[in-house]
């Protein structure tokens, strides 16, 4: 079972792989990455034997490579639920569109948000979650709805079929075991933040 | 020296007692954030002795340590440089005010939008970004900027004495050993989720 933080390093690999050059090394990834060339070889390799010793990798080889390990070589729909300040950021957000996530489908509970459109996405009651959801045979969803409504709405996704949800809301979400789960709590980085200020002054 | 997922959990459990009864449990605490009980009792810990075992945790006296370790206990004000989607967001959001963590600087370095308000906060000029930063003796910034200005950003964030940024940016910073960098990357998070769901189809 590989580790979640490897994970994450692959996603970022891939990224940085999609503007270099013909051939990569591991310490030119670590350049760029701030990670260490022993790390980055030993996250490949979890997946496959790339790369000739001494060489590098093959660019446009690794990219297929990471990209099927990811997934991201092939769209996603997403069910976006919450259309207010933090959904409207993330529906306007070329950044996941260029690895193949699109917000295509959005839920509000709001009466003066549903039936309007959001960048050409029309915005839907949640009352037909559970159908659009499986019409479409969606299986991600981003969660961006007020703290006190998050448990009930992972519920009308995980009943609509959802597997994956990344949750913004700041409650803790109790999922079954075959649904990916990926917090971000942004106020809880901000208490990170300031507890190692707040070490360093102690220090 | 203090794993960070600890601190990440520490700011949850601040969280969570904010609500509190007089008297919280670790296995209250376990119900509620779906952390074993025997971790949560190890988090504190590392903090002190806090609570009298088969009894439980005194919430006031809990939260008031809680909040100095994390360094919550005061009021931050935070420099935000970039007011686009996502910077608007940020700044309407209450749940960092909650915490203490004020946006109460704001840099862009679109014409059109300096001089303006955001919130009733101005948005300044980044070429006026180091002077602000050194008057107002801030400590702490969020990068809300495109990834390729964020290296740029991050330089002069630093030069302007800020000892602690939290990134959104999709790009590697490089920063000294003594600023604290936390990179939020929900694309990598994205790309985490579809790794799930394709590991879930081929097993
Ligand atoms: N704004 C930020 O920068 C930020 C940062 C960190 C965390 N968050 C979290 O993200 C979430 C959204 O924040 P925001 O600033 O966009 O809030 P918001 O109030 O602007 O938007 C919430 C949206 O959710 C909708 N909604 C509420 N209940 C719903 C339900 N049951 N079903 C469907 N839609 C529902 C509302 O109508 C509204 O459109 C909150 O949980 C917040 O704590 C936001
Ligand atoms: N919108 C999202 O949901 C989202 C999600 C993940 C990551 N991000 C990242 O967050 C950042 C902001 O995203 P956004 O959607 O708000 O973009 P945006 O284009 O709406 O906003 C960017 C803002 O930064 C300003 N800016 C650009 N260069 C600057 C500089 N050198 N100094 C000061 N200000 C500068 C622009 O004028 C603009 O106001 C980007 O790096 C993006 O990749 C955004």
């Amino acid at each position: 079972k590989i580790p979640s933080d490897a994970i994450k390093r692959i996603g970022l690999y891939y990224r940085i792989i999609m503007d270099a050059q013909e051939v990569i090394s591991s310490e030119q990834l670590s350049e760029l990455t701030g990670l260490g060339a022993a790390q980055i070889r030993k996250d490949l390799t979890y997946f496959g034997q790339f790369g000739t010793p001494g060489k590098g990798y093959k660019v446009d080889q690794l990219k297929k490579e990471l990209a099927q390990i990811l997934g991201i070589n092939r769209p996603w729909d997403v069910a976006l639920v919450g259309i207010g300040n933090l959904g409207k950021a993330l529906v306007s957000y070329q950044g996941f569109k260029n690895q193949g996530f699109q917000m295509s489908l959005i839920f509000d509970n709001n009466p003066s948000k549903i039936g309007q459109e959001y960048q050409g996405v029309p915005i839907r009651s949640t009352a037909e979650l559970g159908e659009a959801l499986k019409t479409k045979n969606i299986q991600m969803a981003v969660i961006a709805v007020p703290a006190e409504e998050g448990p009930s709405v992972a519920n009308q996704l995980i009943e609509g079929g959802i597997k994956a949800i990344l949750n913004f809301a700041p409650c803790c979400l109790k999922v079954p075991k075959n649904v990916k789960l990926i917090n971000i709590d942004m106020a809880i980085e901000f208490s990170r933040l300031s507890y190692y200020l707040t070490q360093a002054t102690e220090h």
